[in-house]
């Protein structure tokens, strides 16, 4: 969830 | 998603419409069998875009966005995505390929080697990095390299005599967005628990930073109502 979390900006 | 974020990207966006824009002009006056005053200007003059730049974003959303097909986030994660790659490999295209651009592309002045760049921001990005694996590496690289990119086409304006204001508009854009981009992660460390990303923090820091001198030329030149121009 957190890995998920850092790269869900451009 | 939050205003800051989405004010981010759409202004990240218009720098990149900008320089299509520009493009398109140059392209649309050699259509012209006799080439009105602005297109012989356009023509005639550099462009004042730095392919050097140009490939450098290439480089940062091909190593930001390997994940593109493997991790869905959203429509509108995927489409920004898409834009941007495409975007910038057809601006690189262009100012190399393109009959009529690449004449506009004056590259005795844009010899910044950015193998400087590119080598120190993979050397970073093996060190310092979240987590030591393929994607992960080279999406920290893309980060750094990001911060750095700007800086052959900074250093072609300064060589510039008479910046246009498209140019002018697209660099102010570029480094408007990720300014807006570091009050987005203010908000998220504020509303988000355990939302802490340093490295992405301090590479968005610097970047802006970069562009600290360009922001203060061209608000006094928007101000004076004068032709932006850099120090050399």
């Amino acid at each position: 969830e957190e890995c998920f979390h850092a790269k869900d900006e451009l | 998603m939050n205003i800051f974020r989405l004010a981010g990207d759409m202004t990240h966006l218009m720098s990149v419409l900008v320089l299509l824009l520009k493009i398109h002009t140059i392209k649309s006056c050699a259509g012209k069998s006799y080439p009105c005053s602005l297109c012989f200007i356009l023509l005639e003059s550099s462009s004042g875009i730095s392919l050097k730049t140009q490939e450098l974003y290439a480089l940062v959303f091909a190593t930001r966005y390997l994940d593109i097909f493997t991790d869905f986030i959203s429509v509108y994660n995927t489409i920004m995505k898409l834009i941007f790659l495409g975007s910038s490999f057809s601006i690189v295209w262009y100012i190399r390929r393109h009959k009529i651009v690449r004449r506009s592309y004056d590259k005795d002045q844009d010899t910044f080697r950015h193998f400087f760049l590119v080598l120190p921001c993979l050397l970073l990005a093996l060190i310092i990095n979240e987590k030591f694996t393929f994607k992960e590496v080279l999406w920290t690289f893309s980060l750094y390299l990001e911060a750095v990119a700007i800086l052959p086409q900074l250093i072609l304006l300064q060589r510039t005599r008479n910046i246009d204001n498209l140019t002018g508009q697209y660099v102010f854009l570029l480094g408007a967005y990720r300014a807006l981009y570091i009050l987005n992660w203010i908000y998220r460390y504020f509303t988000e628990p355990h939302y802490v990303h340093w490295i992405t923090w301090i590479s968005g820091l610097v970047q802006t930073l970069l562009y600290a001198d360009f922001f203060y030329y061209y608000f006094s030149s928007l101000k004076n109502n004068v032709k932006l121009k850099l120090p050399a």
